[in-house]
């Protein structure tokens, strides 16, 4: 399946259709043109901007990725995506139906801090572990 | 190139809808277990002594997520006088959550009363996290120098907590913790109540406060604000708090978002 799929790779290896867009073999087959391969982006969350800056005593903000978009993972080099997903991948090409394509999750997470007021005016630090994503399974 | 291309992928801030920041506000507040926004009294209003211990601890804790390297945190923490209490570092480390008590009740002896001398404070723990233990607390006080000349005298504190309180008698008291200072010295002493507050967690109605009581080395009384200790009329900076260090239960399931 390997072999027929570089095959008919060849002939449409030019016309990428996002200059972000990684080398794969599943290409032309998994990620029609027009859809976006996965992208990371950045989301601030302002404290200040939410008006609560009367009870939310530190961050100001946090800022966090996010993914969006469609995983295509690299067979070749750079290949830093799990086995797990690009076994995936493979079994879903060959039986569609029943395997669904794999999709992108947060590799690296780090944690957060919140410190604000209650209702009585008693402080509260609270830690959340696993909660910023740094990196997601495509990146 | 291709790794260069792909490190170098777009970051894109784009300005939210306001459904989309009403969702993301509910979540917030959800993620904090809050059902809706604080709304403190007095929000806002530095400095006071709990808010800013609080904050030197968030520093430290930003601080240790920054090295990732899960040693514990190091930096002195609101220095104390106190000789027994141990490092805050691994408490700090292993906490998810950490909670300051505002003082709501100071009583002090009834000047009729006979001695000895001693004061009272209340904290309300009834607002407290669902699913997560106690692993630590502790009362923390400002003393000044004694008023007293004799700077030089040892001065022993006790704290006790509150077991029952009765009409016509003295309540029953357990002894939580002490310390021995001289009456010159002059920061922060911190006692460890983890004992108090975890039966305060268990029935918050038998939560009748913590006493306090001061002695000399004769076994003397002496009056706590004769020997420095701070209370709620003190500058908002050095007004007595209790702070709490909570860890999440393990088994605690986190719902799918």
């Amino acid at each position: 399946a390997i072999k027929q799929l570089k095959k008919r790779q060849q002939k449409k290896h030019s016309d990428l259709p996002h200059p972000n867009k990684l080398p794969s073999v599943f290409d032309h087959i998994h990620v029609p043109d027009g859809r976006q391969v996965c992208k990371r982006h950045e989301l601030y969350v302002s404290f200040r901007d939410l008006g609560w800056l009367d009870w939310v005593i530190a961050p100001q903000g946090y800022s966090a990725f996010y993914c969006e978009g469609e995983c295509s993972f690299p067979l070749d080099s750079c290949m830093n995506a799990t086995n797990h997903a690009i076994l995936q991948s493979l079994v879903h090409l060959m039986k569609p139906e029943s395997v669904p394509k794999a999709c992108c999750a947060p590799t690296k997470l780090s944690a957060t801090s919140v410190l604000y007021y209650d209702n009585n005016n008693n402080v509260i630090l609270k830690k959340h572990r696993n909660m910023v994503v740094k990196s997601c399974g495509c990146h | 190139s291709f790794v260069k291309n792909h490190l170098r992928s777009s970051f894109i801030q784009r300005k939210l809808s306001g459904r989309e920041k009403r969702e993301m506000q509910r979540e917030i507040l959800s993620i904090l277990g809050l059902p809706g926004r604080p709304r403190p009294a007095n929000g806002g209003q530095f400095p006071s002594s709990a808010p800013l211990f609080m904050l030197d601890l968030y520093h430290a804790m930003c601080s240790e997520e920054e090295d990732d390297g899960g040693q514990g945190v190091s930096r002195p923490l609101f220095t104390t006088l106190s000789t027994q209490s141990p490092p805050l570092g691994a408490v700090i480390s292993e906490a998810d959550t950490v909670m300051s008590f505002v003082n709501m009740v100071e009583n002090d002896r009834d000047i009729f009363h006979q001695k000895p001398y001693w004061k009272e404070f209340k904290f309300d723990m009834t607002q407290i996290p669902t699913g997560e233990s106690v692993t630590v607390a502790e009362f923390r006080l400002f003393k000044t120098r004694s008023f007293s000349r004799q700077f030089n005298r040892t001065l022993h504190i006790s704290i006790y907590e509150i077991l029952r309180e009765h009409a016509n008698r003295q309540p029953e008291l357990t002894l939580l913790d002490h310390e021995s200072i001289q009456a010159g010295d002059e920061g922060w002493l911190v006692f460890d109540v983890t004992a108090a507050s975890n039966h305060w967690l268990l029935n918050s109605k038998y939560n009748s406060g913590l006493r306090l009581y001061v002695e000399n080395d004769d076994g003397q009384s002496i009056d706590p604000s004769l020997a420095g200790i701070l209370g709620r009329r003190a500058p908002r900076s050095k007004q007595p708090f209790m702070v709490t260090f909570f860890r999440a239960s393990k088994n605690q399931i986190r719902s799918t978002r």
